[in-house]
């Protein structure tokens, strides 16, 4: 369910 | 986190602090696109959603999902939200009228519409979080050109203009290390978007870095573009 930390790279 | 990354992100980091450390001790924002710092608050702006995300499992006490990753990369964001919008307000506050805005000629819409369109048709999945996300990631692989354009049409930049622009173009370089040690090292790890986005970014830097280093070698000041 969590997918914020998908982009992981700023 | 490798050091690529970490080197990488301070690097980006340098590059606001020499822009407005440039600008506050010189009084003058003169050689530096507005456009492309404008970009650059646009790019952030629709890649850091995923604060309010973050924001809100904080206030919920929901802390289960976030990790040091989280609390670093959350740090930057803000930073780097903080300092580009800092920029666009010195640019158009008491540094107006040093603005180079006459000779700051780049049409903006012939990145915008590009890179909205490429958005809408190259990306991952198609929510609206994420399809901003990957504009960012086109947009800012060519925010640079009104800058680069400026810099062709003023012939020269100098000794802290050039230091921001290798700093810019340098973290992006970094990235691109990062990414191929991740590949090597993380069996899941791939992002084809970033990639291409990235290595375009850096080849629009390619030119810069070549005269940047051959006028550091030469020991001047000022940068001086072939004309």
């Amino acid at each position: 369910d969590e997918d914020f930390d998908d982009h992981d790279e700023l | 986190m490798n050091i690529f990354r970490i080197s990488a992100d301070l690097l980006h980091l340098a590059s606001f602090f020499i822009l407005i450390f440039k600008m506050k001790a010189t009084k003058s924002c003169k050689g530096i696109s507005f456009k492309t710092q404008l970009m650059y608050t646009l790019v952030f702006t629709c890649r850091y959603l995923d604060l309010f995300h973050v924001l809100g499992m904080m206030i919920t006490f929901n802390f289960a999902h976030i990790t040091g990753l989280t609390l670093y990369n959350t740090f930057m964001k803000i930073l780097f939200l903080a300092a580009s919008y800092y920029i666009v307000y010195l640019m158009r506050t008491e540094l107006k009228s040093t603005s180079d805005d006459a000779r700051d000629t780049f049409v903006l819409w012939h990145i915008l519409a590009p890179c909205a369109v490429l958005a809408l048709i190259f990306n991952a999945q198609f929510t609206i979080l994420e399809i901003l996300w990957t504009f960012s990631i086109y947009l800012e692989a060519v925010a640079v050109m009104p800058q680069l354009m400026l810099l062709i049409e003023t012939g020269e930049a100098d000794s802290l203009s050039s230091h921001y622009m290798f700093a810019v173009g340098g973290y992006r370089a970094l990235y691109l290390v990062n990414w191929v040690y991740r590949y090597a090292t993380e069996p899941y790890y791939s992002n084809w978007i970033a990639w291409i986005a990235g290595f375009v970014q850096t080849a629009l830097f390619g030119d810069f870095f070549y005269y940047y280093f051959v006028k550091i070698m030469s020991g001047d000041a000022a940068l001086k573009l072939p004309t």
